[in-house]
């Protein structure tokens, strides 16, 4: 018998780790009085650069860049909220109730009950909740973001086979990294995938109450950040 | 897709994804 050759399934998962973006800093303006209005300018002007980031970030995912330009666009506009939010989950593990929407944007239970995040913060919270008692690992993460983006259930797919086939292909790599990782736990793969609706929930209530905000105009949004929020409404 | 504008522009840009 030939050697077992190396999976390729298996280097999908290396691959996301090296494709992880860098870190990106909230910086505050120090010019700008402390209020409500300045927390939430920070966070859509931070969600704006991440977006930018994250858009780079999906070109990586091995399968993504060639779905049509079209299938690419619906994916991202559905999932960016679940891939922004689970990258917060993740920076947040190491913490005690509070929320690393970067690190050196640290919120706090009264910090987002000022900002009008306390809904949103209690919600995070019960997702950084599961993933701390499952002690998610970085390779396990970087996976789920990719299957978030893939399993985002837009509307508008026009190759379903072709999303389907991307779907798969992040559903074995996780399969596959849980079976050779955590044989201790046979059910690992799907206790993670069943994070995924409660992620899902926890991006719809952002997006709406981000869009509150958007229409109520007292926040100066960045065009990007905009155009995302849009195309989920 | 006129109305996505920048979301189209960033995938266009020419990153070189790395093939597996």
């Amino acid at each position: 018998l030939p050697p077992p050759t190396k999976k390729p399934l298996t280097k999908i998962v290396s691959h996301l780790l090296v494709a992880e973006p860098e870190k990106i800093y909230a910086m505050p303006d120090p010019t700008m009085p402390e209020s409500d209005i300045k927390a939430l300018t920070t966070l859509c002007d931070l969600a704006d650069r991440e977006l930018v980031v994250i858009i780079g970030w999906a070109k990586h995912i091995p399968g993504f860049s060639t779905l049509s330009l079209g299938d690419q666009m619906s994916l991202l506009q559905s999932a960016w909220m679940e891939i922004l939010i689970l990258s917060i989950v993740f920076r947040s593990l190491p913490y005690e109730d509070e929320l690393v929407y970067a690190e050196d944007y640290i919120m706090d239970e009264e910090h987002s009950r000022l900002t009008g995040l306390l809904d949103l913060y209690v919600s995070i919270l019960q997702l950084v909740r599961k993933y701390k008692k499952l002690k998610v690992e970085k390779e396990e993460f970087v996976t789920l973001k990719a299957i978030a983006l893939a399993n985002s259930d837009s509307m508008h797919i026009e190759d379903m086979e072709a999303v389907q086939k991307l779907q798969d292909a992040l559903h074995e790599a996780l399969q596959d990294y849980e079976s050779s990782q955590h044989q201790e736990d046979p059910r690992r793969a799907g206790k993670l995938l069943m994070t995924l609706p409660l992620l899902r929930q926890t991006a719809t209530k952002a997006v709406q109450h981000f869009y509150s905000i958007k229409v109520q105009g007292k926040v100066p949004m960045h065009k990007l950040f905009l155009e995302m929020l849009e195309a989920k409404v | 897709k006129e109305k996505h504008k920048i979301l189209h522009q960033l995938l266009q840009n020419s990153t070189s994804p790395v093939d597996l």
